[in-house]
């Protein structure tokens, strides 16, 4: 989801 | 992890130890903003909460610690080092810094994925980071000291997000499903801000080249 497709970048 | 997003970590990591050597080399912090130091150390903070709830890889937690204890170091050296803070540019670093951190508190509220305490603190972050280098650049124009150092440390930054838009447009294509809107559009917003900062830097390093020329 958009929610988490960005959490493991820093 | 593609190479762009590894080459844009590393750049990222390699400005703030730019920033670092050269406060600690120089005993000098002149030309560099506090107040952009004080808005990244908000921005990690409120980014890494999820140090706490979410493990996701050795090195993203080894990173996220690195870039939340150096941004401190960074402040502490410009606050009350002896020396360090002497050089501090006080009168000229004056970006009201609440102009930035009003408006992204009330755009990661209205514009967010999901309502809670943490997706908003880390809208917020996405948000603020997009902005935060404003008074470094304000006060190398300002300052018109475009000290080697201090602008090394400013391209490295523009480096880095330069390759995490090439990371993700690796992505997009790459992974099925990989959409992250927020981001793209904050990161194409703090993009654009360096190019004007290269665009202005271009200029007075042309313009001072002509000056030195022998008449």
């Amino acid at each position: 989801s958009a929610k988490s497709a960005a959490k493991d970048e820093l | 992890m593609n190479i762009f997003r590894f080459a844009g970590d590393m750049t990222h990591l390699c400005s703030i130890v730019v920033l670092l050597l050269k406060i600690e080399a120089t005993k000098s912090c002149a030309g560099v903003s506090l107040r952009t130091q004080e808005l990244y150390a908000v921005v990690f903070v409120s980014r890494y909460l999820d140090l706490f709830f979410t493990f996701i890889s050795v090195y993203n937690t080894v990173m996220k610690v690195f870039f939340i204890t150096s941004s401190f170091c960074i402040i502490w050296y410009m606050r009350h080092h002896r020396i360090v803070s002497q050089t501090y540019d006080r009168e000229q670093d004056t970006f009201r810094v609440a102009f930035l951190v009003v408006p992204c508190i009330f755009l990661a509220l209205l514009v967010n994925h999901e309502f809670s305490m943490v997706e908003v603190l880390w809208t917020f972050s996405i948000y603020l980071e997009s902005v935060a280098i404003l008074p470094q650049l304000i006060l190398l124009q300002r300052t018109f000291n475009v000290d080697t150092l201090t602008s090394n440390y400013v391209f490295l930054l523009g480096a880095y997000r330069a390759l995490y838009i090439l990371n993700w447009l690796y992505r997009y294509f790459t992974e099925p499903g990989y959409s992250q809107w927020i981001v793209w559009s904050s990161g194409t917003l703090q993009t654009a801000i360096y190019c004007d900062f290269f665009y202005y830097y271009v200029v007075s390093w042309r313009k001072n080249e002509r000056l030195s020329l022998p008449s």
